[in-house]
């Protein structure tokens, strides 16, 4: 009764791996199993949940290439009942790798297609682009999780996105969605937010989250310090807004 | 007597767009004769110099492909002696198609090579990625810029970063150089700003920009109005920094 859930965004610097780690965090702390799969080379996730460069392992690379088990390169976060599947410097050749390869959007999900596991859910951080590793993950999913910050560049991009995503449902995964878009980095003293917010409403309906995330520094700060906002300062602004997106994104999910 | 310089950093978000455009205005405000070349599928650049969707014609993908030469590919912007080689959607698939091409990181440089051309400077926005795009404008580049934004997350790609152009120096590139890191989206409230300056100076030494940009809202709302913030609100932090940062790199560049 394993769910894959990919957070993906192919503009840069909105949120998907701030978004990935808090939820994660979110469906761990209410006694979810969850795996958080690290898929971009950077390695953000990683470290934004205290994984140091030399703990990783063979990482997702490795699994995807048929050198490891998902148990055998998982590892324990700091979090409860959330485990990591880290990024390594190899996958940053990853994608150059995967065009020759057989079958190479189905990689992914051949790795959970028979997974004898215990696991909830699949969280998997994807990186700023639309290619193959992100694809990788879009052919995986079950739904996708689309983090969009409130600014013009990023509302650009938006509906080249969706129409990728609905390639992927006729070409390959018919049975994926959109679980929904998160508004993220709002700020309330700038009118180009709430311009941009409209906007997405008026165009995406109720696929658009009523939780909005606000601008707060103590979510950069959380993660220099190797841990999710929730646990660094649950207190904070950015804490409680990815705490209601949480419940409003597990109401979805039917799980309560 | 040609000078290409790429912007480049494969962590998202970080400022590579806007630096790319208001640097180029700049260039162009002082007499040079400029050309920005959009190498990111997203067309930011492209929008952030008010060229609408209808109005790209083959873009750089025409280019490189052959279809198109500079000449017929170039667009004039709303800023004079400022030129723009758009970016369609065809770049997208441009990763993928590239990997099975003889000499797939010397197009770009083939294209600029035997160019008889008026132009003083080329400038390449790069995608969020170290992909063959962003490998191509290295290879076909006398200097890169480095955007960095001061957050923990950003500063971990900058290692990468680094040996990435240090292998494209030594396999296809000798004479590329950093021309410099600008520190970008600096928030004086924030001490962790300022502890990743830091860091950065003690690491890149005088590679570093001395200007700072400063985190301003003026930036944002001047890409959805399709103009540089020089041009958009000139007396605001956001084009003041950015004007000391062009007056600084025109030094370095030994023009006056
Ligand atoms: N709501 C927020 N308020 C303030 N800063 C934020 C917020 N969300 C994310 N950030 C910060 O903004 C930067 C970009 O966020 P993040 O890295 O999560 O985006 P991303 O989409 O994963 O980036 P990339 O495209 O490089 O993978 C990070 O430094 C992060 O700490
Ligand atoms: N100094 C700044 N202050 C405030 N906002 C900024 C600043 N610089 C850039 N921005 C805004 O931050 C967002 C990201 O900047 P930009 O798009 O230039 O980054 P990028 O590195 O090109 O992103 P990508 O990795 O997606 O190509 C944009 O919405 C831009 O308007
Ligand atoms: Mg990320
Ligand atoms: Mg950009």
């Amino acid at each position: 009764n394993l769910r894959i859930l990919a957070v993906a965004n192919q503009k840069g610097g909105v949120g998907k791996t701030t978004t990935t780690v808090n939820l994660a965090t979110a469906l761990a702390a209410i006694g979810k199993k969850v795996t958080l799969v690290d898929l971009d080379p950077q390695g953000n996730a990683s470290t934004g949940l205290g994984v140091a460069k030399e703990d990783r392992g063979v990482g997702i690379y490795g699994v995807m290439a048929g050198q490891a088990s998902v148990e055998e390169a998982s590892r324990q976060t700091i979090i409860p009942g959330l485990k990591i599947i880290p990024s390594t410097m190899d996958l940053s050749g990853a994608e150059i790798e995967l065009v020759n390869v057989e079958n190479r959007e189905f990689l992914m999900k051949g790795v959970f297609e028979d997974l004898e596991s215990d696991q909830d859910y699949i969280l998997i951080d994807c990186p700023p682009s639309l290619g193959l590793l992100t694809l990788n993950s879009l052919v995986a999913a079950d739904g996708v999780i689309v983090p969009l910050q409130c600014e013009f560049y990023a509302l650009e991009g938006l509906s080249h996105l969706i129409r990728t995503i609905r390639s992927v449902q006729s070409r390959f995964n018919p049975d994926l969605e959109i679980q929904g878009i998160v508004l993220t980095m709002f700020d309330r003293r700038n009118n180009l937010s709430g311009i941009v917010a409209d906007d997405v409403r008026e165009h995406m309906g109720d696929k658009v989250y009523n939780t909005v995330i606000p601008r707060n520094v103590k979510i950069p700060e959380a993660s220099s310090y190797g841990k999710p906002v929730m646990v660094y300062d649950y207190k904070s602004t950015g804490a409680m807004s990815y705490i209601m997106l949480a419940k409003e994104m597990i109401k979805r999910e039917g799980i309560i």
